[in-house]
């Protein structure tokens, strides 16, 4: 049974894209069948890959030039790229017929041949990262323990509630986790324990530290297992995976 | 002479709306009259002054309800909100004439009144930001010293160019400065001087360190002067705003 999931927050730099990456690379090598799609202009988890000018992107495939075409990064992972371009699809997309289930229909097509196919929202809600939620069965929020990530929090909900409403009934709010996570950090302990209160059975046990290798990693084009396996990030994440392959 | 300047950088979690709040609080204790614009729907900047559920903001002026109607928090730092709704604004006004210079008419009209108008932009390139591009004069770029943080600054120099060539000869993207530094990280280290690199004389000698005290200031509603003026995070933006003040 394929899970479709969507990574996101609108707040920017929460760590969706590292979480992405990481939390797909730990369920590839359990030996899951993944699929990532890039669903941000900004193309992070394509550079993260070190996927270069891709040929094939998640933007020609919304406007309809081709189906979805992954890059075979391993047996069991897979990677829809980015461009840049798709910053044009909110508009060129606007007019279209059923144009918040474009995506849908695209993943529809390949779902049977993945476990997993995580979706690495921009940090917006327009329309790209709706047919996103349209296209997805569950939402994974991930949270920096700061201030500033609590709040903008109910604009997510009122989206995510439009579009179960009317769109996608399955869709629902499955997973929580905090990132960025310093231990020293007073801020970051509060913080963390609102999200407790807030969000109760949602939210993983597993926190994701701060820790530098998630940060170095990208720059080598590699996830954080195959980068440093000892480090704390690799520690944090194979930890979520676990937590994820014994949710229902 | 008015200085409108945006601070952009669609990369999220930068430090956008941290450093709008402490430049312009550093501003308006040296006697400058500053106004600040929370351009972005997630509303940050407005919450880190503590202003609720606001009557008046920039979506409401965007759509024509009203002019800029600040928020005066000092004689010399006034604020316009922002609100969830402004997400809805780029459809909303995507079929108006003129769409691109709607908030530049606005600024025009109140510039003379303040020394420096500082406009805090989402983690976006859509028509919002746009905006924003159309009524300042200059572009500020904080940036990470993170390896993700580094691409993708190509799209945002091709927006500033369209916008320069066809609505705004005088923008220019005038100063770089590097956000959240730990100078004990090689990476933040290599970045840093990349940056130095490719930007040259607009980069600000100034770095803004990782301190979390830059953190916390904001669920005090306060600016990191009024917060904790011995802190680093204090330190640092002093030294920024004493180095903008010199800038021709
Ligand atoms: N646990 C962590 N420890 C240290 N650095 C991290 C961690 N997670 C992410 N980072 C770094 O923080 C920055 C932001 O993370 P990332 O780009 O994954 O966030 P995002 O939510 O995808 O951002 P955007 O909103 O721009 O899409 C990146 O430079 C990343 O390398
Ligand atoms: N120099 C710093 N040291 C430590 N924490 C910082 C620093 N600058 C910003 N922060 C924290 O990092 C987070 C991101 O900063 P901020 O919200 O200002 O970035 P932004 O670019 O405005 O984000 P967005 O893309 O969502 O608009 C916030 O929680 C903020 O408090
Ligand atoms: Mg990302
Ligand atoms: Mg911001």
């Amino acid at each position: 049974m394929t899970k479709v999931i969507a990574l996101s927050n609108h707040k920017g730099g929460v760590g969706k894209t590292t979480s992405t990456v990481n939390i797909g690379a730990g369920l590839a090598n359990k030996g899951k069948r993944v699929l990532l799609i890039d669903m941000d202009p900004q193309a992070n988890l394509t550079q993260c890959f070190g996927i270069q000018d891709p040929e094939y992107t998640v933007y020609g495939s919304l406007i309809g030039e081709y189906e979805l075409r992954p890059y075979e990064l391993r047996d069991t992972l897979h990677v829809v790229a980015s461009t840049l371009d798709l910053a044009g699809a909110e508009v060129e997309l606007a007019s279209k017929i059923a144009r918040e289930t474009i995506l849908k229909k695209l993943v529809e097509k390949v779902r049977d041949q993945y476990d997993y196919i995580l979706l690495d929202c921009a940090p917006s809600l327009g329309l790209i990262t709706i047919n996103a939620f349209a296209a997805a069965d569950e939402i994974y929020i991930p949270l920096q323990a700061q201030f500033l990530a609590l709040h903008g929090l109910d604009k997510l909900f009122e989206i995510v509630d439009l579009v179960k409403e009317n769109i996608n009934p399955n869709l629902h709010i499955s997973g929580v986790f905090t990132t960025q996570f310093d231990g020293r950090k007073v801020l970051n302990r509060d913080i963390a324990e609102l999200v407790q209160e807030h969000f109760k059975d949602k939210v993983f046990r597993t926190v994701i530290r701060d820790n530098v290798t998630l940060a170095e990693a990208p720059s080598h084009w590699q996830d954080i297992f195959s980068y440093n396996p000892k480090s704390y990030g690799a520690v944090d994440y194979a930890s979520l995976v676990d937590e994820i392959l014994v949710r229902p």
